[in-house]
């Protein structure tokens, strides 16, 4: 099923960098990410691109396959049209921006084919 | 205000391990 949409995706929720530097969702930047990736000494941030997007179970979700790090591996997730990816260099992005908005107040771009986000995976699993 | 870890906002996207 797809995942619900947290409540830290609205517009002024407070998030807290690896470093302790608060911020509001809306301002964070991709090197917030990067930097706060570097502190961590489990989670790194891998380049996942967005190699495909389909139709979900339900109207209003969607599956998105990502290309995710070096080894190209694949992985799909679902989740409803409006979750919104941290895409490098460009900010957050949904599949349905408005819907994002409306329901979010946090500005979004449309998530494409093509684009790089910011996700995790731990450092080593052994 | 609830303060929320930087990482709950990225999807943790785990391919699976083969080594």
């Amino acid at each position: 099923s797809p995942v619900a949409l947290p409540p830290f995706f609205m517009r002024g929720s407070i998030i807290q960098l690896a470093d302790g530097e608060l911020k509001r969702v809306e301002d964070l930047k991709t090197e917030d990410f990067i930097q706060s990736a570097e502190i961590s000494s489990e989670l790194k941030i891998d380049s996942s691109t967005v190699e495909r997007i389909d139709s979900g179970q339900s109207p209003n979700a969607v599956v998105i396959q990502f290309s995710v790090g070096e080894l190209k591996a694949q992985v799909c997730v679902e989740v409803l049209v409006e979750y919104p990816f941290f895409v490098f260099g460009q900010g957050w992005s949904s599949c349905c921006p408005d819907r994002t908005t409306q329901l979010f107040e946090l500005s979004c771009a449309k998530l494409c084919v093509g684009d790089v986000c910011v996700s995790l995976t731990l450092r080593s699993l052994r | 205000v609830p303060v929320f870890p930087w990482h709950s906002l990225v999807p943790f996207l785990a391919p699976t391990q083969s080594d």
